[in-house]
């Protein structure tokens, strides 16, 4: 006779209970309760017919499979065992109790009284099994739990193991440094981590791979867990594992995937890669006379670049513009953008005219270029300078002339005042 | 000028001829800076006929109606040293007073500067009062003694007059002498300006600078030269800071 209990809680007992139990019977009892649950099970009275190891009479409590208990007698002795206080515990959601009599019974026995009640299971303590355990950080709640991650992680969709957003890493420097997540820490699980390393056409990329490698492998199988791979315009490079890293590669490309992947289990380090990427060399080059070039290299690859800069008191000049700087670039053919311009020489022009006034030249052949000087003075007797200064203007590296008084000012010349030429004859006595 | 001599050329390049666009002179004035002249405002409006009236009741001689001549030393005879140049604008002493000659000044903006030259040169702004008794030089081409015209530019030097004096010598003919107003000339009379010398200039020599310097402007007086009767002109140094306003020059 079998019956189905579903309830969190109950009572069974043996047939007939409290009068003796019938002989020759058998009861089964099922109780099953909700996952996240276990059942505890305790007598609060027994009294059943003894024999050498419950052979006759006994209760017997299982699970799926396994027996928890067989009870039988009055007390335990070394060949039968009574519940006493104990409690029963199964191990899941589900016990089965099986009351047998067989056909004699020299006594009256009065069966057993006992009762069962779900109680949850914590299975954030009981949890052994790796593959069933949270990641991170495990929540335990009447009836069941949940996992959750640490911060800057994400719950996979398993609920229990913890992955990161590294989807979506783009590196576009020449030269950088890629690492699994939380290196040197062991990776994290069930990720699928892509890093994309994109340069423009004309770089090409190469990788190097550095100090710890650690993924995790399998002895006989090519990498069936973790792994990393490469993928490089149509080239697709491993995947890779284990504790041997790669040697350096030059993936001829400017444009590179690493896609690294890693299962729900395991504790690995990961990886780290450094990577630099080049372009064609550009031929070497000379500074133009009273310029220089910055930074000064050996070699100039694609996409370097370089200004060209003049001495104090010259400028660039390209197709007859007049500039401060020029900015030339390596480019991808290894040819460079431009010739290098020549450098010419400030030159402040003729001076402005000066109202009142004249200006002399005081170098050779009225020269009005860089470090030349001129020299404004006001048409005496009539006018002077105002602020009395020396009127010397030198022609500045910013092709201006300068007076150390006025700056770029023109002087001015103010009309002398009560000073005739003509003094007359003072008749005053 | 009353009294006066022949102004040697070139001792006074400052001063400036006004005259109707026909050639006929009617007031002086002296160059101030590059190119402005300052004058006496009564000779820039019609004379009033009555008591009372304003500037604006007056008729304003326009600034294209005469020309200012530098260089100048005969009176109607070319010089060869003139220029003729024109008035671009007028400005009046904010507080002029035409009935009664307070702030008796006037600004003229000319259009062009004049070349300045052995014969051309501005006056000084004044950079304090003028000592007590200084000897001023007044020019100009107005009348002489009996009223006759002089042929070439005239000059006086006469001692500055203290103003409590000059106030109390008008005082019986009801003449007020003002603040804005200095007096020049002898207590028995004799050398003064006279009509025509009007906004002509009245310098003196800053022994330290070196330089002439304008103490003031030929403004009014009763009778010309006789005892008494001092010379008043407008006080320069008292509305410098409206002159270095208007002209924006310091000096």
């Amino acid at each position: 006779h079998i019956v189905e209990l579903n309830n969190m809680f109950g009572q069974i007992q043996s047939p007939g209970y409290p009068d003796a139990y019938p002989s020759d019977s058998e009861v089964t009892w099922n109780i099953t309760v909700p996952e996240g649950f276990r059942i505890k099970l305790y007598f609060m009275h027994f009294n059943l017919e003894s024999s050498y190891l419950c052979e006759y009479d006994y209760v017997k409590v299982e699970t799926e499979d396994q027996v928890l208990a067989t009870f039988c007698g009055r007390e335990t002795t070394d060949t039968e065992q009574t519940p006493g206080q104990e409690v029963v515990l199964s191990p899941g959601s589900f016990m089965s109790i099986t009351f047998r009599s067989d056909f004699s019974d020299e006594e009256r026995f009065t069966g057993f009284d006992a009762h069962y009640v779900a109680v949850d299971v914590d299975e954030c303590t009981e949890r052994e099994d790796e593959e069933l355990s949270c990641d991170h950080y495990c929540h335990n709640y009447i009836g069941g739990y949940y996992c959750s991650c640490r911060f800057g992680y994400i719950l996979h969709t398993d609920n229990r193991t913890c992955r990161v957003e590294c989807s979506d890493n783009l590196f576009t420097q020449r030269t950088g440094m890629i690492t699994s997540p939380d290196f040197p820490s062991p990776y994290p699980k069930s990720s699928e981590c892509l890093y994309t390393i994109e340069l423009e056409e004309g770089f090409m990329i190469s990788l190097q791979f550095e100090d710890i490698f650690d993924i995790e492998d399998h002895p006989e199988v090519s990498c069936p867990y973790d792994y990393i791979k490469i993928k490089a315009g149509p080239k697709v490079l491993g995947p890779f594992c284990g504790e041997k890293a790669p040697e350096p590669i030059n993936t001829q490309s400017h444009s590179v995937q690493i896609l690294f992947r890693s299962d729900n289990s395991g504790e690995n380090r990961g990886w780290r890669l450094s990577y630099r990427a080049t372009g064609n060399e550009c031929p070497k080059l000379q500074p133009p006379v009273h310029g220089k070039i910055e930074p000064l290299q050996t070699t100039y690859s694609f996409k370097d670049q370089v200004l060209i800069s003049c001495d104090t008191g010259y400028k660039v000049l390209k197709d007859n513009v007049e500039m401060d700087t020029f900015q030339m670039e390596c480019l991808k053919d290894g040819t460079w953008s431009s010739k290098i311009p020549t450098c010419k020489i400030a030159d402040c022009g003729a001076p402005a005219e000066l109202e009142n006034g004249v200006v002399t030249f005081s170098t050779r052949n009225n020269l009005t270029t860089y470090k030349s000087e001129i020299r404004y003075s006001c048409q005496r007797p009539y006018y002077k300078m105002l602020h009395n200064i020396t009127g010397v203007y030198t022609c500045s590296a910013q092709g201006v002339w300068m007076n150390e008084v006025l700056g770029r000012s023109q002087p001015t010349c103010l009309p002398v005042c009560g000073i005739p030429k003509f003094s007359r004859n003072l008749l005053a006595r | 000028i009353i009294n006066g001599r022949p102004t040697q050329k070139g001792t006074t390049p400052w001063i400036a001829m006004l005259s109707h666009l026909n050639g006929q002179p009617f007031c002086g004035g002296s160059l101030l800076g590059s190119k402005w002249i300052v004058t006496a405002a009564h000779c820039l409006h019609e004379a009033p006929d009555s008591e009372g009236l304003s500037l604006h009741d007056l008729g304003l001689l326009s600034p294209s109606a005469f020309k200012i001549i530098m260089g100048k030393l005969r009176r109607t005879q070319s010089d060869e040293n003139e220029q003729s140049l024109s008035v671009k604008q007028v400005f009046f002493h904010p507080l002029y007073n035409p009935n009664t000659y307070e702030n008796d000044v006037a600004l003229l903006e000319l259009l062009r500067g004049p070349v300045l030259n052995d014969f051309v040169m501005p006056i000084c702004l004044p950079q304090g009062p003028p000592e007590e008794g200084a000897m001023v030089i007044v020019s100009g081409w107005g009348k002489q003694f009996l009223q006759r015209f002089p042929e070439t530019l005239m000059e006086i030097e006469i001692p500055i007059v203290d103003h409590h004096i000059c106030r109390e010598a008008y005082a019986p003919l009801k003449k007020k002498v003002t603040r804005d107003m200095i007096c020049a000339g002898e207590k028995e009379g004799g050398r003064d300006a006279c009509a025509g010398d009007s906004g002509g200039p009245m310098v003196t020599l800053d022994t330290q600078r070196g330089q002439w310097y304008l103490v003031g402007t030929v403004s009014w007086g009763v009778d010309c030269g006789k005892k008494d009767r001092y010379g008043v002109y407008s006080y320069i140094f008292h509305n410098k800071d409206w002159i270095r306003r208007v002209t924006g020059m310091s000096n």
